[in-house]
C-alpha cells in the first residue's frame, strides 16, 4: 500500500458517498445516469468475485464490501426508490456499444483464460468506459448540478491517483499490471475534458456546470 | 516486471 493508492481509494469512496447522499437527501436522481451506475455495480461484481476466496488484508476485504454495497444501494435508489425521478429520456447511451467490445477484448487480452481472470479483465476494461453514459447525458442536457460535478471530479481523480500508484509500485517493487495501467490511462483521459470544465467553471463558483 | 496475482488492488 502507498499513499497514492490510499488517496485513490479514499477519493473513490468519497465520490460514491457524494452521489449516494445527494440522491438520498434530494430524493431525486435527476441528471444522474442510471446506466453508468449499473455498469459500476457490474464492475465491482465482476472484479470482487474473489472476495471470499482470496484474503489480501482486512482493508481490502472491507473496502470491497463497502464498494459493492454502496454501488448496489445507488442503483436501488435510482431504479426502485426514486424511479419516478429517473431521467430516462436523457439517459439514452447505448450500453451495448460498450459491453460488446469490452467482452470481446477481455477474451482476447487477459492474463489467464480462466473465468475469474476474464471477469477481472472485463471489469477493468468496463470501468474505463462505464462513465460514458453519464458524460453523454451531461452533454445532452448541456448542464450538470455542481454536486454531480464533484462526484465526477473525485471519480476521475481516483484513477489518476492510481496511475501515480502504478508509477510508484513500478519503481519500488518492480510491479507492473499492464492491463490495469493501459485501461486506467484510457479511463483518466476520458475525464480530461471534464476536468478542464470543472476547474474553469465549477471551481469559479458557478452554481452548475453549463457546457459551452 | 510482473502483473499481480492475486489482484491486490481494488
Amino acid at each position: 500500500m502507498n499513499v497514492f493508492r490510499l488517496a485513490g481509494d479514499v477519493s473513490h469512496l468519497v465520490a460514491i458517498i457524494i452521489l449516494l447522499v445527494k440522491i438520498w437527501r434530494s430524493k431525486s436522481c435527476a441528471g444522474i445516469s442510471g446506466k453508468s451506475q449499473v455498469l459500476f455495480a457490474l464492475v465491482f461484481t465482476t472484479r470482487y468475485l474473489d472476495l471470499f476466496t482470496v484474503f489480501i488484508s482486512a482493508y481490502n476485504t472491507i473496502m470491497k464490501v463497502v464498494f459493492l454495497a454502496m454501488s448496489y444501494a445507488t442503483v436501488y435508489l435510482i431504479y426502485m426508490r426514486f424511479r419516478n425521478m429517473y431521467d430516462s429520456e436523457n439517459d439514452t447511451f447505448r450500453v451495448e456499444f460498450l459491453l460488446v467490445p469490452v467482452i470481446g477484448l477481455s477474451f482476447l487480452e487477459n492474463y489467464a483464460f480462466t473465468p475469474l481472470e476474464i471477469l477481472w479483465t472485463f471489469s477493468i476494461f468496463l470501468e474505463a468506459v462505464a462513465i460514458m453514459p453519464q458524460l453523454f447525458m451531461i452533454t445532452k442536457t448541456g448542464e450538470a448540478e455542481s454536486i454531480t460535478t464533484h462526484y465526477l471530479f473525485f471519480l476521475g481523480l481516483y484513477r489518476a491517483l492510481y496511475i501515480a500508484n502504478w508509477v510508484w509500485r513500478y519503481h519500488t517493487e518492480e510491479f507492473f499490471d499492464q492491463i490495469a495501467v493501459v485501461s486506467g490511462v484510457v479511463q483518466t483521459i476520458f475525464y480530461c475534458d471534464f476536468f478542464y470544465l470543472y476547474v474553469t467553471r465549477v471551481l469559479r463558483g458557478k452554481a452548475k456546470m453549463i457546457l459551452p | 516486471p510482473s502483473q499481480n496475482s492475486p489482484h491486490d488492488e481494488l
